[in-house]
């Protein structure tokens, strides 16, 4: 069955960007 | 020029479409902020939190040429269009509304692709500035890209000396989405 992730626009765009600052470390 | 999409897809699918499109609209806000002139000198921390506060910002700003607000419809950034019951059905309703009269309004305004990058420039660091460690070489980059986005409007059009006032207008009005919006769900299929 297929679930679904949710989270808020504010965390989501938080995510991102943690992580291209963690990747570009 | 994209087909009006939406009657055969379930309201899951548009919701899907809708969210995955802020992935990479969310990277390439990142890739514009490392291109501001003087963002980089900014400790990596005040650079996140600025990003933090302020990306759903510039979003808003960017994604105002997806709205057009004559025929009432959306597009996304993977180019399909659909129009605003479709999509007030999925419960943005209130975000829509919000984005088509901010849109509309800052549309008005007519700024050139320049204008409107020097404009989004100046909503990132303008953002929230909790969590900032270092305000002084915050303030001093807005203050820099504010004189700079004052001066390329005010040589590119003389005679209109409310623009740049009207323009500094939109910053509460970019807030004020931020605050009613950015805890809005967004939902990811994990296959």
């Amino acid at each position: 069955p297929k679930t679904h992730r949710i989270m808020t626009l504010a965390d989501h765009i938080s995510h991102i960007i943690t992580q291209d600052f963690a990747r570009n470390q | 020029a994209w087909p009006v999409s939406g009657a055969e897809r379930s309201s899951q699918e548009i919701w899907e479409s809708f969210s995955q499109c802020f992935t990479p609209a969310v990277k390439e806000v990142v890739e514009f902020a490392k291109g501001i002139p003087g963002f980089q000198e900014l400790s990596q921390h005040d650079q996140v939190m600025l990003l933090k506060s302020g990306t759903f910002q510039v979003l808003m700003v960017r994604f105002c040429t997806l709205f057009n607000a004559d025929e009432r419809t959306v597009t996304f950034l993977n180019g399909q269009t659909y129009p605003l019951p479709t999509l007030r059905a999925l419960g943005m309703g209130s975000l829509l509304d919000a984005m088509f009269d901010f849109s509309e309004k800052l549309g008005s305004l007519g700024l050139e692709p320049d204008e409107m990058a020097l404009f989004m420039a100046v909503v990132l660091v303008s953002a929230d500035r909790s969590g900032i460690s270092d305000m002084r070489a915050v303030e001093q980059l807005q203050e820099g890209l504010s004189r700079a986005l004052r001066s390329l409007i005010t040589c590119r059009r003389p005679d209109d000396t409310s623009l740049f006032s009207k323009l500094l207008l939109r910053l509460p009005d970019l807030r004020t989405l931020n605050n009613l919006h950015s805890d809005k769900l967004l939902a990811f299929r994990i296959d």
